[in-house]
């Protein structure tokens, strides 16, 4: 997917 | 996670907790930006709306309600505690901090990490977040003197930005591989702002003084 592990930061 | 996420988690958590514990034990905010509060409070609400449709860890539904817990309880110390708001340095604290809302905006319209309300809204957070600490900034360098817990708030605030950037290289050789632009460059430019307080107070640790940002 487009966000990909980029969103498992705060 | 990696080593430098670790840290710059724990170090954006002490922060807070720094800010807490001189609110809560001297029943004081001078010299703290509620404009700046108001700023991470709207970070947070936009950025973790993804609490709703995504799920990561334990950790990070955990972290995500203490940072806006915990932002929105600093806020209400502020405007709202008995004590504490009449502390508030309102006459120092003028920057018109709306600007930056709506200019973050209309930057992460025109260049949104992807075109939905939500990806918007997380592309504004990373660009307000950026500049969040102006407002704070302003008012220390308008204080006659900073109180050690004010600055070392604000140092570990930034310390968190500049340990995210090592992080970010760290992933990049060995998870990504991919350029991720919106947030390298904010983040960059986040921490690019507090250079010069963290070399006044670099200055000031080494000499032992009373830190002071020259006007």
């Amino acid at each position: 997917p487009k966000t990909g592990s980029v969103k498992d930061e705060l | 996670m990696n080593v430098f996420r670790l840290a710059g988690d724990m170090t954006h958590l002490l922060s807070i907790v720094v800010l807490l514990l001189k609110i809560r034990t001297t029943k004081s905010c001078a010299g703290i930006s509620l404009k700046t509060q108001e700023l991470y409070v709207l970070v947070f609400l936009t950025r973790y709306l993804d609490l709703f449709t995504r799920y990561f860890s334990v950790y990070n539904v955990l972290m995500k309600l203490i940072f806006i817990g915990t932002s929105v309880a600093i806020f209400w110390y502020m405007r709202y505690h008995k004590v504490v708001k009449q502390t508030y340095s309102k006459d120092l604290d003028s920057f018109r901090h709306y600007h930056l809302i709506l200019g973050c905006f209309l930057m992460a319209l025109l260049i949104p990490f992807d075109f939905s309300v939500t990806e918007v809204l997380w592309t504004f957070s990373i660009y307000l977040e950026a500049v969040a600490i102006l407002p704070q900034l302003v008012l220390l360098q308008k204080s006659r003197n900073i109180d050690n817990l004010t600055g070392n708030y604000v140092f570990l605030l930034g310390a968190y930005r500049a340990l995210y950037l090592l992080n970010w290289i760290y992933r990049f050789f060995t998870e990504i591989h991919k350029i991720r632009w919106i947030p390298w460059i904010s983040g960059l430019v986040q921490t690019a702002l507090y250079a010069d307080f963290f070399y006044y107070y670099i200055q000031s640790w080494r000499k032992h003084e009373e830190l002071k940002l020259p006007a």
